[in-house]
């Protein structure tokens, strides 16, 4: 006796479940399942750590990685580094659906997104850029990325250069990751 | 990261990722949320599993793949889940993240590390609503 339908998600973002169940529930398939759960979060920005206006990078912009995979035919869609889309989740299914490739990535991917009809808005909110003018203005940057580079990235914001003598060693990352600042 | 695997009536498997990756990265870099095998993967005659966590490790162990590996050899999503998890602390043992992991029969589970708990969240027809579960992490 199988135990099917079923949706599991991943934290506690529950209302993401809600929808993928609802889509099942009405005799959907498990890959639209994925893409309206997924989106739940996009819109909702489940607990900052997905959709617009989290996790700025360094320059305070916010971009998006989503993936879809289809267990019935192996075929992906994947996108990386998106920019200025709110809807990664769909753009991947996109890439999956409409075209033969599995992966698009950065300012092209948005180009493709937009060629398939997906609407150009910046990701930033004002939230998103009080937390990078905190972490770039009052904290200098730190923690951060960077590693055998100069001006010292433990101390200073960039530009970085590269730091010609350096031990080849496996670094202690400084970077708390944690419920809210997560892959 | 939102990772989400679901079987529908058909027993169709499909596995999925979304986030907004990792705070104050460099611009231009992802994690393993986008990877195929590393943040999600599905397979129809196994399964499926997701991930969460310190992307820039997770990915280098494809630790959704190997989870869905692990149901194929025979092991219980549980286990399928620790083993992904295991993999990657045998060579950082500070790693923050999680696997879940669904069989094609609907049984799932999940492991965690470098937290005192992960919970996640499943909705099947044993119980009328959602359910929070939480695993101990190893």
């Amino acid at each position: 006796d199988k135990n099917i339908p079923i949706a599991i998600t991943t934290w506690w973002f529950y209302n993401a479940t809600i929808k993928a169940w609802d889509v099942l529930k009405e005799g959907g398939t498990a890959l639209d399942a994925i893409e309206q759960g997924a989106t739940v979060c996009e819109v909702q920005q489940c607990d900052g750590t997905v959709g617009y206006g989290g996790s700025p990078d360094e320059d305070g912009e916010t971009t998006l990685d989503a993936l879809i995979m289809d267990g019935k035919t192996m075929n992906v869609g994947a996108v990386g580094a998106l920019r200025r889309i709110k809807s990664a989740i769909s753009v991947a299914r996109h890439v999956m659906e409409r075209t033969k490739h599995s992966f698009l990535v950065g300012e092209l991917a948005t180009q493709f997104a937009v060629q398939m009809g997906f609407k150009e808005e910046p990701l930033t909110t004002q939230q998103s850029k009080q937390m990078w003018m905190k972490w770039h203005n009052e904290d200098n940057c730190q923690p951060n990325f960077w590693m055998n580079v100069k001006p010292d990235p433990s101390k200073y914001c960039g530009p970085y250069s590269t730091l010609d003598n350096f031990r080849r060693e496996s670094p202690a990352s400084n970077v708390k990751v944690d419920r809210y600042n997560h892959d | 990261t939102i990772g989400m695997v679901a079987i529908d009536g058909n027993g169709d498997v499909a596995a999925g990722t979304s986030t907004n990756g990792a705070r104050f990265k460099i611009p231009g870099r992802i994690g393993d949320s986008p990877i195929p095998g590393s943040g999600a993967y599905a397979d129809n005659s196994v399964g499926g599993a997701a991930a969460t966590g310190d992307g820039d490790v997770m990915l280098r162990f494809l630790p959704s793949f190997l989870a869905v590996e692990e149901m194929r050899r025979g092991a219980t999503p549980t286990d399928a889940a620790r083993t992904a998890v295991l993999r990657i602390a045998a060579h950082y043992e500070d790693f923050m993240g999680a696997v879940v992991a669904l069989k094609n029969d609907g049984q799932y589970g999940a492991a965690c590390h470098g937290m005192d708990t992960f919970p996640f969240v499943v909705q099947d027809n044993t119980k009328e609503s959602f359910r929070v579960e939480t695993v101990q992490c190893l």
